[in-house]
């Protein structure tokens, strides 16, 4: 099974069309393995992007050299995945 | 004895215990509700679809489907609560009453059992099918890629390691294939609602191409109707529109391909995430998802059944 621990999720905005082109060649990067959860497509509207732990600081130097701003949406996905399997274990006992 | 009545609709389910609560609903409505096989997955497991129907034969249809994308739990789980919904309100909701006594609505609400049953066993961020590209070490296509409306065209990748990867030709994955056959076998399907998740959207064609749809202005009325309808529930936001001009281009859907094949009222929802969970919406938003979700649903429906053509 696939852990994801240390893995982060950065909502990224883009602001402008420049920056969406980053964006998305940081998605087609296939040693940094990023996966959008939600795309980049306009100046402004929010992008939501997985990093894998040993990818982070690359990408977070990548974003912060481009001044493309983002926040940490998601700490730690595996925390998140460990509750929503015990939430579901419980409801199964229940 | 199983019944619905001790499904936790509140809580996410495998595929083997939604597959076992289908057979329930149908045992608890039977002169409503029925299940059909409409084909089998790359793994071959079978395509089941809930059929809700009271008589006549080949009446106008309406299709729904969830879990197209497998990671994206919530629709799935809005599913089974929207299936439980339908058949607990005919007789009881006029609407209801009035949609099922003049027509037929299919809905498959795991749409991808595959990569559904993969997110429970091994990897819980898998969105695609399970098949195998030759040729490549990645496996899967992107089945909201797959669909013959645009395909290959940008908004999908060539790349069989890609995540909008569209697949070797259109139509490759049984998953697609199937719901393509039985749409067009049926003849008479009015609309296709496929909903997926998360971001909060409200869309229908095109995404391959940015001409505006012959329907525009009728499809955008009634989005913006069911959005306002969705948002008074619970105040979740929604932005609607065409896909191209809501997101980006995405050749290949669902959505592009019933509208090319004559289903006129084809939608697509992005169901919520209202903060920052992402695919990992806990499950204690399900029922509210699912609530907000229903009168939108009720809309379109409501719309096709007095505006059949």
């Amino acid at each position: 099974e696939q852990l994801f621990v240390g893995d982060q999720v950065l909502r990224v905005t883009a602001s402008d069309e420049e920056q969406i082109a980053l964006l998305r060649a940081l998605g087609e990067r296939a040693d940094l393995q990023v996966d959008f959860w939600r795309d980049p497509t306009k100046p402004g509207h929010p992008a939501d992007l997985r990093v894998p732990f040993p990818s982070l600081q690359a990408v977070k130097i990548f974003l912060e050299s481009h001044s493309i701003s983002y926040s940490i949406m998601i700490e730690d996905v595996q925390q998140l995945l460990d509750e929503e399997k015990k939430t579901m274990m419980l409801s199964r006992q229940l | 004895e199983r019944s619905t009545s001790t499904f936790d609709f509140a809580s996410y389910h495998t595929l083997d215990e939604i597959y076992d609560w289908l057979d329930t609903l149908v045992a608890d409505h039977p002169g409503l509700v029925s299940k059909i096989q409409i084909g089998q997955s790359y793994e071959n497991r079978p395509l089941y679809v809930l059929k809700f129907s009271t008589g006549g034969s080949n009446r106008p249809a309406i299709w729904l489907d969830t879990g197209i994308h497998s990671r994206e739990w919530v629709t799935q789980a809005t599913g089974v609560w929207t299936a439980n919904k339908l058949a607990e309100e005919y007789g009881q909701d006029p609407s209801v009453t009035a949609i099922l006594d003049s027509m037929d609505i299919f809905f498959e609400i795991v749409t991808n059992p595959d990569g559904y049953a993969f997110t429970h066993s091994s990897n819980r961020m898998w969105r695609k099918t399970r098949s195998i590209n030759a040729g490549s070490s990645c496996v899967g296509v992107d089945p909201n890629r797959n669909w013959d409306a645009g395909f290959g065209g940008s908004g999908s990748s060539s790349n069989p390691c890609s995540e909008t990867y569209h697949g070797p030709y259109a139509h490759s994955e049984s998953e697609v294939k199937s719901i393509v056959d039985f749409i067009l076998g049926h003849g008479n399907v009015k609309a296709v609602i496929s909903i997926h998740s998360y971001s909060q959207m409200l869309m229908f064609p095109y995404g391959y191409k940015r001409t505006a749809a012959p329907d525009y202005e009728e499809l955008n009325e009634l989005a913006k109707k069911a959005v306002n309808d969705l948002a008074a529930v619970h105040g979740t936001e929604y932005t609607y529109g065409s896909i191209v001009d809501t997101i980006y281009m995405a050749a290949g859907t669902t959505v592009d391909w019933a509208y090319e094949n004559g289903v006129k009222y084809s939608y697509t929802f992005e169901l919520r995430d209202r903060g920052h969970y992402g695919f990992l919406l806990p499950s204690s938003q399900i029922i509210p998802t699912a609530t907000e979700t229903w009168p939108a649903l009720m809309d379109i429906m409501v719309h096709v059944q007095q505006h059949l053509y």
